[in-house]
């Protein structure tokens, strides 16, 4: 089973 | 004073249509250099990097830098206003409540203009890290478009598995599955129909396909459409937007639970 992962954990907040 | 004049309306037509089914709002950060927009979609799955350099409008002025928050859907109703052949002017002051948009036609006899409020918006600016890329394809944007299209009444996401001897898209659900496998071209003539692989090493991902189609939209903006793909990184769907800038879509992939 997949989900969906989210963007924020690649990029960072700056 | 900031102001950006642009021959054909045309462009920030599609721009807006390329954008308007993932973004509700969006800052317009404006600078000597030109016009960006970075903002996420609501869930957080993808985000929209526009980049408009000022050398591509026609005359471009902007006297200190500006962010404007632009209601997205009241944009696209007010380019929709516009002929595709309409001069396009965007006019704001230095601190400015609102935005105006002045439409002219080609024989000058028409004078179009709306003005638009500005919005208070929290500026969430992501840094996006230097990524050097497992495979990136060039391919054509209308065959994209159309695969996106096509598997997507299979299953509601899509596999792309990348190599050297080409592209394969695939996807999976409850009626059946099906996929779509492009070569590589060995010696396009025109470069608009090329498919063309650049590749490290092989990958093969996941993605939702509702993103996608919402990425397609901007196939009007350009006859190829780039993709660059690692493995467990997002997903970077670039069009070039004729001599004035590109628009970039960041898509994080679906990943095993």
């Amino acid at each position: 089973l997949t989900i969906q992962d989210n963007l924020t954990k690649y990029f960072i907040v700056v | 004073m900031f102001e950006a004049r642009l021959a054909q309306s045309a462009i920030l037509k599609k721009v807006l249509e390329a954008v308007k089914d993932l973004l509700t709002e969006a800052t317009f950060e404006c600078s000597d250099s030109g016009i960006q927009v970075q903002a996420m979609d609501n869930a957080h799955v993808s985000l929209v990097s526009l980049n408009l350099r000022s050398d591509g409008f026609d005359k471009y002025r902007c006297d200190r830098n500006l962010s404007m928050g632009m209601n997205i859907g009241t944009m696209t109703k007010i380019l929709r206003c516009a002929s595709s052949e309409d001069t396009v002017t965007l006019r704001a002051v230095d601190s400015p409540d609102n935005i105006i948009f002045i439409f002219e036609s080609q024989n000058k006899e028409k004078l179009a203009e709306y003005e638009m409020k500005l919005i208070n918006m929290d500026l969430e600016h992501l840094g996006i890290p230097e990524t050097m890329y497992s495979c990136v394809v060039k391919m054509p944007s209308q065959e994209f478009a159309r695969i996106c299209r096509d598997l997507s009444q299979f299953g509601e996401a899509i596999t792309i598995a990348c190599s050297k001897e080409g592209i394969k898209f695939s996807a999976a659900g409850d009626y059946g599955n099906a996929n779509v496998k492009l070569a590589q071209t060995a010696d396009s003539d025109k470069e608009e129909e090329a498919v063309l692989i650049d590749m490290q090493e092989p990958v093969k991902l996941t993605f939702a396909c509702r993103y996608l189609n919402s990425f397609v939209k901007a196939t009007p903006l350009c006859a190829q459409v780039k993709l660059s793909m690692s493995s467990d990184v997002p997903l970077v769907c670039e069009y070039q937007i004729g001599e004035i800038g590109h628009i970039r879509y960041y898509l994080a992939p679906k990943i095993d639970d």
